[in-house]
């Protein structure tokens, strides 16, 4: 069965795109079939993965009820990694999706189809930096959240927020089910004691939800997405590209966990 | 008269609160009476300046009518620096504001008393990391847009996403004067090629635009906010306070410009 992760912090600038790019490029080259679907106006993961910014190849139609998600899906330079592209007319979703009916499930009904035609053993979604309603429909349509979380001051006090939120989707039942997936450090720097602290914190407040593995900040990660390539792809045997794939092999272990 | 700057870019994590925060104080320093307007509900403006975020405290019930801004003022422990703080209400805004009548000049005609008032020189305006109904309310108000732009790749793709908000906002009239005031490249890494070639290409795209500082990549910024306090008040003889120092002459010179 088709699992559907959401890539989520409101916190900005933490790594979100960055990590679901990753992510699910090496569970691709592990054998497992992804879905990115990027659903941030941005539009970083398109092109992070090396395709263009096209008007109309957003799922935007499609939530306001207008089309299949299928017709939207775009193959990759990678084998067994598809994705469905953002660009700006995302932008206008969050007004008119809070008017629209039934509109915190508008992502989860869209996906639909794409879960019963089996394709893909988990969709990754990478949320915009908000609380808004594009990332409510994530929360809504999504098994599970993986949380990358900069190991920095600010992005320490979002995770209240974080759970506050999820508590409520929760309650309200508008996804019973909805919990943190697991939570994944990044922007680590060895040489800083706010890095090793913020880390010590988060392990403390979170427990084993925290993924073993910690990402490092190396500038070959932020230098990747100009050539369009997950880090995999653009410096294969630098420390990051090897964090990555032992974060996807504890990502696959936790999916499989009964 | 009272100028308000909005500090904005919807591209998360470049360095907005940390400029917002920086700037305000700097420009205390220099003898200037401000006001930062925390607008984004992860409040990191309130807490970088030592505040607690207290329930009840936001703008939330101003902008919905109920209630006076100037109420709102707190003081920080720094000299000619006032905040308007934040809390996690300011989280239903977006919806909230979307359904009330004029939704989009909530935030200018909640200034309008503390304009008048001419208690304050200059209101910066910390933005949350999209392009919702918060931050355009902010550009409405706004008599100009500073913008921090993180010298790295994915930042460099917002720029279009902006310039085509600000065109849409001043062509329908929301905000005929709102323009970029000025660009701040942040997080420069002088030992990455990366930072060198982003900073370039923002110079020959926005030229004088951009202001001659540049924020440095320094881990005493990322530390100071864990103390509640600016730079200048953390590491005064830092290589980044004196950055936010030029800086602030700077936006100080570019204020003052007839
Ligand atoms: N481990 C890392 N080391 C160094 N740079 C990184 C690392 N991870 C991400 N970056 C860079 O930091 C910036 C922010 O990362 P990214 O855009 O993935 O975050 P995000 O949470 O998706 O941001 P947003 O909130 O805007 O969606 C990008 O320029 C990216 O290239
Ligand atoms: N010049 C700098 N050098 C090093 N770290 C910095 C610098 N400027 C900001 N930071 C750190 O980087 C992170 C992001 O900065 P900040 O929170 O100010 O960005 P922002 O644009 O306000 O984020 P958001 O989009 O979430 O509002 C913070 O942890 C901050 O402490
Ligand atoms: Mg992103
Ligand atoms: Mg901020």
């Amino acid at each position: 069965p088709t699992k559907i992760i959401a890539v989520a912090n409101q916190k900005g600038g933490v790594g979100k795109t960055t990590t679901a790019v990753n992510v699910a490029a090496c569970l691709a080259a592990l054998g497992q079939r992804v879905l990115l679907f990027d659903l941030d106006p941005q539009a970083n993961a398109t092109s992070g993965l090396g395709l263009e910014k096209v008007e109309g190849a957003s799922a935007y139609r499609v939530l306001l009820g207008d089309g299949n998600l299928i017709e939207k899906i775009k193959p990759t330079a990678y084998d067994r990694l598809e994705v469905i592209p953002s660009e700006v007319d995302l932008c206008g979703a969050d007004v008119e999706l809070a008017r629209a009916e039934n509109y915190l499930h508008r992502v989860a009904s869209a996906l639909q189809p794409v879960v019963q035609a089996d394709r893909f053993d988990l969709v990754l979604v990478d949320c915009p930096p908000s609380l808004g309603i594009l990332t409510m429909n994530a929360f809504a349509a999504a098994d599970g959240l993986l949380v990358p979380l900069q190991c920095e001051y600010y992005a320490l006090e979002g995770i209240t927020m974080m759970n506050r939120v999820l508590t409520q989707l929760r309650d309200s039942g508008v996804n019973p089910r909805l919990d943190i997936f697991g939570v994944v450090m990044t922007m680590f720097d060895a040489r800083t004691k706010l890095s090793q602290e913020v880390v010590g914190e988060v392990r403390g407040l979170l427990g084993d939800r925290v993924f073993e593995t910690v990402i490092p900040r190396s500038t070959r990660l932020a230098e990747a997405p100009s050539f369009g390539k997950p880090i995999i792809h653009y410096d294969k045997y630098s420390a990051s590209a090897a964090a990555y794939e032992l974060l996807a092999q504890e990502v696959l272990a936790r999916i499989n966990l009964p």
